[in-house]
């Protein structure tokens, strides 16, 4: 997919990775960033047309108020 | 509790799906909630039909997005019978719901449960181990450039906006995570997959959880 400037967006896309590989370079296993398909879209494109979920509030799990799940035949 | 554990590897988990320009997320979740739920209750694992979510649940907006927990209520309420993907498969865009006799075989929920598992991922461990893959709705807008490893920084608990399927944890290694399903095809990620830190409610992971009983 590509959105109104894809040559604009994938150079941000490059600054990003950058910027996200940088901050914790040495870590273990921690998450890598780079070029994928989603590299042509800005990221208010990209959250358009894939992060359309809506949030719900949901109850807070309250452990002791439940038979403790592990104990749950 | 086993330190590592993933439905997936129980083969109650369908392949990864790709929601293509469909904003479609909530839709793919439940659904594939639903398979593996039915799946573990010893029923045949197949592909449900997301296209019946999207065009069909009342509460939602189609491809133009959703809820999950708007879904359940739905998909609960009306004991609703989704039907195989191959009788109503997806066209990534929004269209007419399209009606099934009442005798024409499906597969319904009994219900679901939905809960905030801040400071209790341990508990949240529990329930999928008990329950099966569990629904959550994460920030996922620093998945945009994600490649692979385990996410631990740069993933705000903001707003929720992106609903997955988290299907397992591995707590072998010195950073435990969670092991997640999302619908944005295989070439994404880690064969479609997103390895998520445990604890620390990294990217919202434990804010919206919703599991469903079949």
């Amino acid at each position: 997919p590509s959105g109104r400037n894809p040559p604009a967006a994938f150079r941000e896309s490059l600054n990003r990775h950058r910027y996200l590989n940088s901050v914790f370079p040495g870590e273990n296993s921690t998450a890598v960033y780079g070029i994928n398909q989603f590299s042509y879209l800005f990221p208010e494109e990209f959250k358009a047309i894939y992060l359309r979920s809506r949030p719900s509030s949901f109850p807070r799990f309250l452990a002791d108020a439940h038979t403790s799940i592990s104990n749950v035949s | 509790l086993p330190l590592r554990f993933d439905w997936t590897d129980k083969h109650v988990v369908t392949p990864v799906r790709n929601q293509q320009t469909c904003g479609g997320c909530w839709a793919f979740t439940v659904v594939g909630a639903v398979e593996s739920a039915c799946a573990i209750k010893g029923q045949p694992l197949e592909a449900l039909s997301v296209q019946q979510v999207i065009d069909c649940s009342y509460s939602n907006y189609g491809c133009n997005g959703g809820s999950p927990l708007n879904a359940l209520n739905w998909l609960n309420k009306m004991q609703v019978k989704l039907v195989r993907d191959s009788e109503y498969p997806f066209k990534a865009q929004n269209g007419l719901c399209r009606y099934f006799s009442d005798s024409h075989s499906g597969f319904s929920i009994k219900g679901y449960s939905a809960y905030d598992f801040r400071d209790q991922e341990d508990e949240m461990a529990k329930a999928l181990f008990t329950l099966g893959p569990l629904i959550v709705v994460v920030d996922a807008v620093s998945w945009q450039d994600y490649l692979g490893g385990i996410i631990q920084h740069h993933c705000s608990s903001g707003e929720a906006n992106h609903a997955v399927l988290v299907t397992g944890f591995d707590k072998t290694g010195s950073t435990p995570y969670w092991i997640v399903r999302n619908s944005w095809g295989t070439s994404w990620g880690i064969d479609g997959c997103v390895h998520v830190k445990m604890g620390g409610n990294i990217c919202g992971i434990a804010e919206s959880v919703s599991a469903v009983f079949v």
